[in-house]
């Protein structure tokens, strides 16, 4: 049963494209199968693993100019459907086409043989993003823990009823994802306590990823934490993070 | 004659909507009149300064329903016309409206008592970012020094260059804006090294916004950073870019 997961938060640079990147990989090296998904126009996952020219993008699949499966390229032992600046252009043409937020969705039951499928989103309730919400089982929410994140938030649940309510009464917030944490920060404890206490109904991942400036270097080369330091912190807290996205249980 | 800046990166979290509030504030403490107007669907600006809940918005005066001046409210010294999640679907209604990246330009012909205008956009090429840099005589792009961001930057620049054809032939950089910057990380001295061997056609403020958490914990007061921490980095940041900007000849 191929479990699929979106990652997002409308609010801009809180991790995402960073967190599809290694938990990705991290799954994978517990001997999973992943794809990951670059549903962001801008193409930040794809510029990342360098998979952004010369190759078919989500854009070509779902114009049906190639399939899901041929479309799949490798990159850091993962698997990749890329996407470029032509899916801005798409999004706009799908305004008005009914059953656009289904397109992912259907596109996804071609791919099977995948354990886990995590959606790379951009920061806006675009198209493509109602569409990983509505092809979704689970959502990820990567989460600065700062003042104007908090914002962003209470936006994305507002998201989340109104997709469950419309579109996809099965999704599930598998949980907040405190991000670039840095306990020595007051701010950073006072943000948090203010999430747990006001969004006590919603689960918080035991796994908090701290500020590892790896991660921020590792992109240079094209490589997830793992093969660029695995013995840094990022490395240690995304397989931490693996692990309870593995073993969760509704 | 009104100074119009947009600030713009469609890359997330780079420090926009603090940016908006901080020079402004400074640009106000030099005795100019400045007008913030928040084109963000998710308010970001407006949840910062306060000004999210019984008001009026960006989207109630271009429907019409009051004029441009009766909705502009006072707020840290500045004045702003707040956005709230109305715009998302205003943007969607706008879409194939001919004319529709001329709305905020024509709109702020209204307001010649100001000086500057700042307009903060969202992390997006959407209706209201086009919008503020068809309506914008300079921009100015808060960058952080990282991998993902330098994608961002390409993009960015490929944007300006279609506006400045299509719809704003006079548009111009101001600068770019390193932001949240640490000399001490070495991925950024070698980003920042990047950016002006590659882009060094563009002009980089002499200013760099260091990281400092005084800017992070400002917006849970609602205050710019020479209310809450007028001693601290931050605030000597944004006044010396204040006065790049108050003085820039282009
Ligand atoms: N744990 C971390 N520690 C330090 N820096 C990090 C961490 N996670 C991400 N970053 C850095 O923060 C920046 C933003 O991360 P990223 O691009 O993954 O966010 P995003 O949410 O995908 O952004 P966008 O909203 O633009 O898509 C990047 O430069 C990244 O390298
Ligand atoms: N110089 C700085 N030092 C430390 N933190 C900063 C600095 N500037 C901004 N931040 C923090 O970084 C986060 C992102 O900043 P901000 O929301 O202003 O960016 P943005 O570009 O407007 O984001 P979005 O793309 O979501 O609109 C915020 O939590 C903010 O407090
Ligand atoms: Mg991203
Ligand atoms: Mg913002």
């Amino acid at each position: 049963m191929t479990q699929i997961i979106a990652i997002v938060n409308q609010k801009g640079g809180t991790g995402k494209t960073t967190t599809a990147v290694n938990l990705g990989r991290a799954i994978a090296d517990m001997g999973k199968r992943v794809l990951l998904l670059d549903l962001d126009p801008q193409g930040s996952l794809s510029y990342y693993l360098g998979a952004n020219s010369n190759v078919w993008t989500i854009s070509d699949v779902i114009l049906g100019d190639i399939s899901l499966n041929n479309a799949i390229i490798q990159r850091e032992n993962l698997e990749i459907i890329p996407a470029d600046i032509s899916l801005a252009d798409l999004e706009v043409s799908l305004a008005g086409y009914p059953q656009r937020e289904y397109i992912i969705k259907k596109l996804l039951l071609q791919a099977p043989q995948y354990d886990y499928i995590l959606m790379d989103c951009s920061p806006s309730l675009s198209v493509m993003t109602i569409n990983a919400l509505t092809a979704a089982k689970y959502i990820i929410i990567p989460l600065q823990m700062e003042v104007l994140s908090i914002h962003g938030l209470e936006l994305m649940l507002e998201t989340v009823e109104r997709i469950k309510k419309n579109l996809n009464p099965t999704l599930e917030i598998m949980g907040i994802l405190p991000l670039m944490y840095d306990r020595k920060r007051r701010i950073t404890q006072e943000v948090l306590a203010h999430i747990v206490k006001t969004y006590s109904f919603l689960y918080m991942f035991d796994t908090l990823i701290r500020m590892d400036v790896k991660l921020v270097e590792a992109p240079s080369y094209g490589k997830s934490v793992f093969s660029y330091a695995p013995e840094t912190n990022g490395a240690q807290d995304y397989m931490k993070l693996a692990k309870e996205v593995v073993t969760y249980d509704d």
